[in-house]
């Protein structure tokens, strides 16, 4: 299963992830 | 005819093996080196996903839940969820009982809850992992196309479905649609599940949800092999959408089923009926949760009711969302 977060923020919004790295619930994906 | 048979020497099956296989293994390598050479995999043909689609995944799906729900006498529990524990890497130290007699059924195993303490919420990021798995992809939206992996697209309007529009105009894009400050853009992250992960899902930052839109639809595979294969996988796939507001203006959570996950539940919309056994091809059912003025809407949650005022769900980062099921 999938889950996909679509969402609006401002420009320079920035990820701190790695394509393919494990994440678990809680963990901060950007900002 | 009868000649020709005798001059013909009799197909031996083994040199026959031996060329087909060779022949096909042969194909593979060449198409593999296509790859290496940089060039993004094939995608499947309109017929190929047309093939997969006609699979009663379904079917399948159903069976495996009905199988998952069965009662293992308690002498069976522990060989059983070992074996799954094993197989998909489970690390059952995390989980709330780790006794698995406690589970009555794999079902349940799946649904199994985490100690609360192993899944801290980071404090300094505006927006958190929703659940445990792997980041499949991630990064900006482009006009009003989405990445289900790298080079693969899927279209926002597909995925999301009709957006009431804001204003007269009708000239903007759907991507415009969406957005209510020009000083923004849209994002996206793809969170790919594997079968021994913790299956519940949580709320990735604090918000509101105004509208439950549930696509019913196929439940192909979406192991990253498949997203890489079928484009649209995501727009195909039987999925629930939430869509609401977050400090930043629209935020959507989107959980797509599969094949052995076909049935997706949230805790505070107990009217939502997924992987039913029959559909019609390309509906969708909303509920809105943005009371008329003088509607005041209650929804019950898995705690009891979940308080809502006129202005949808409000959900707390990190706060329990809902869960994947098995079939």
């Amino acid at each position: 299963s999938t889950i996909v977060l679509l969402f609006e923020a401002p420009k320079d919004f920035n990820f701190h992830l790695q394509p393919g790295q494990r994440i678990r619930v809680g963990e901060g994906l950007g900002s | 005819l009868n000649t020709g048979r005798g001059l013909l020497p009799r197909p031996r099956p083994l040199p026959l093996l031996l060329l087909t296989g060779g022949g096909y293994l042969g194909y593979q390598h060449y198409r593999k080196r296509g790859q290496e050479d940089g060039a993004p995999p094939p995608l499947a043909t309109p017929t190929q996903v047309a093939l997969y689609r006609s699979f009663p995944t379904r079917l399948l799906s159903r069976a495996w839940g009905r199988l998952n729900g069965v009662e293992l006498p308690t002498w069976l529990r522990k060989p059983v969820y070992s074996l799954y524990i094993w197989t998909f890497g489970v690390n059952m130290q995390e989980a709330a009982v780790e006794d698995l007699h406690h589970y009555r059924n794999l079902g349940e195993f799946f649904r199994r809850r985490l100690k609360p303490a192993v899944r801290p919420i980071c404090a300094s990021s505006c927006l958190i992992s929703p659940a445990d798995g792997r980041i499949l992809h991630f990064g900006r939206v482009k006009n009003s196309e989405v990445e289900q992996v790298k080079g693969v697209t899927y279209s926002l309007e597909n995925f999301l479905g009709p957006q009431k529009r804001r204003g007269s105009d009708s000239s903007s894009s759907f991507r415009d649609l969406l957005l209510s400050s020009p000083d923004n853009d849209l994002f996206h992250a793809v969170v790919y599940l594997a079968p021994g992960d913790y299956h519940c899902f949580h709320s990735p930052t604090d918000w509101r949800v105004e509208l439950r839109r549930h696509f019913p639809g196929s439940l192909m595979s979406v192991n990253p092999g498949v997203a890489r294969w079928v484009k649209e996988l995501f727009c195909l796939n039987e999925r629930v959408v939430l869509t609401g507001q977050w400090q930043h203006g629209f935020f959507s959570l989107t959980a797509v089923g599969a094949t052995n996950v076909g049935s997706i539940r949230v805790y505070f919309d107990q009217e939502l009926q997924t992987n039913a056994p029959h559909y019609s091809k390309g509906s969708f059912h909303d509920r809105n949760y943005v009371a008329a003025d003088d509607q005041v809407l209650r929804v019950a949650g898995e705690g009891g009711a979940v308080p809502v005022d006129g202005e949808g769900v409000a959900l707390h980062r990190g706060e329990a969302v809902g869960e994947f099921n098995l079939g």
